[in-house]
């Protein structure tokens, strides 16, 4: 009896001390995984224990989005979970995604799974037509990706047709030109010969060297009026503010480098851009929602911060991760040469 | 065999010269 009641005891003092979870799936490009989440986790809890899960440690360009009323939204560090305006129905859903981009994919991106992680979620943009890329470079980038995908092309295992089910161009491309699959793949095939003995990791980065160059990656768009009311597109990415015509993202009619500006700020739906050089105008502009305020402050704040750290010595961090993926080249290397 | 050297904006007018022939009117 006294037995029965201290194991009762134990069981639910033991029953007590379990937090409250809740369940969340996390979707990267290439996986999905599920968590248990504390009731109390701030958005640094779970985005670390995703980072950890993935073994990635270039943390800083990475961040959990969600969507709430058709715009899109990044979960904060320092507010809890589900504080923030997510679904709540389980599991509570985010994509893991590349929040802000390098300015230079080769110098910046160390690790095997960040440059992955870039190359899977470029390689989308492209081909849902989200980031612009000319015909010619589309089928480059198409031949650096098959390279990533099959290794060192080999005739008699890629045959005719064997690209046949690869989503490998934007759909405009295909359309501006009166050619048969079998064509394209041709065209593809001979190019990706051409990269013979490149690993897939040196594929992936010479797509994204590529595609760095592409006048819209890495560019977040948003609708905003100026003070006349005229609509306009506002450019946030790693080298400053730009301003568009709605008609012409590729291009900006102006631009704010981030050294160039004194401060930004907004109340309510104006937003201000103050540039350091008092001789230009201050630049005032309207955006569509006090949310999408908020969302191209944190982008600005980001990217400045970005900006201003690769201008800097690399930390301990980063100097020991580069230290290390060069050994990891070196090694991998060398095992090539003696196979 | 090494890999053979490829310059960049060789690589795109030599792909964008085969692609030509084959372009729509509209595009």
């Amino acid at each position: 009896m006294a037995g029965a009641i201290a194991s009762r005891m134990s069981f639910t003092s033991l029953k007590r001390k379990q937090p409250k979870t809740f369940t969340v799936r996390i979707i990267t490009m290439d996986a999905e995984m599920e968590f248990n989440c504390e009731v109390k986790w701030k958005g640094k809890d779970l985005f670390d224990l995703v980072c950890r899960t993935l073994g990635l440690r270039e943390t800083w360009f990475f961040g959990l989005q969600y969507t709430v009323k058709d715009s899109v939204a990044w979960l904060k560090m320092d507010k809890k979970v589900l504080d923030h305006d997510v679904p709540k129905d389980e599991p509570v859903t985010f994509h893991f995604l590349a929040k802000f981009y390098p300015e230079n994919v080769e110098e910046e991106l160390v690790q095997d799974i960040t440059q992955h992680l870039f190359f899977l979620q470029v390689k989308k943009q492209i081909l849902d037509e989200k980031i612009y890329c000319p015909p010619e470079a589309s089928v480059l980038l198409a031949s650096y990706a098959v390279q990533a995908k099959y290794g060192d092309y080999d005739p008699s295992v890629h045959k005719r047709g064997f690209l046949a089910e690869e989503e490998l161009l934007p759909k405009r491309v295909i359309n501006l030109y009166q050619m048969t699959p079998e064509m394209w793949e041709e065209r593809i095939t001979a190019w990706y010969a051409e990269h013979r003995g490149r690993m897939r990791d040196e594929a992936e980065m010479e797509y994204l060297k590529i595609a760095q160059d592409t006048e819209m990656y890495g560019v977040n768009y948003f609708l905003i009026r100026n003070k006349k009311g005229t609509e306009l597109l506002l450019g946030v990415d790693a080298l400053g503010l730009h301003i568009y015509d709605p008609e012409n993202k590729l291009t900006p009619k102006t631009s704010f480098p981030w050294n160039e500006i004194r401060n930004i700020s907004y109340s309510d739906k104006e937003f201000t851009i103050k540039p350091l050089d008092k001789k230009i105008d201050v630049f005032k502009f309207n955006s569509s929602k006090l949310r999408v305020n908020k969302l191209i402050l944190q982008l600005c704040i980001g990217n400045h911060d970005l900006f201003m750290r690769r201008r800097k010595a690399d930390s301990l961090e980063v100097q020991q991760m580069k230290a290390q993926a060069r050994e990891e080249k070196a090694r991998k290397q060398m095992e090539r040469q003696r196979l | 065999n090494p890999p053979k050297f490829l310059t960049y904006h060789k690589a795109l007018a030599e792909i964008r010269n085969s692609l030509q022939p084959f372009a729509n009117s509209s595009g």
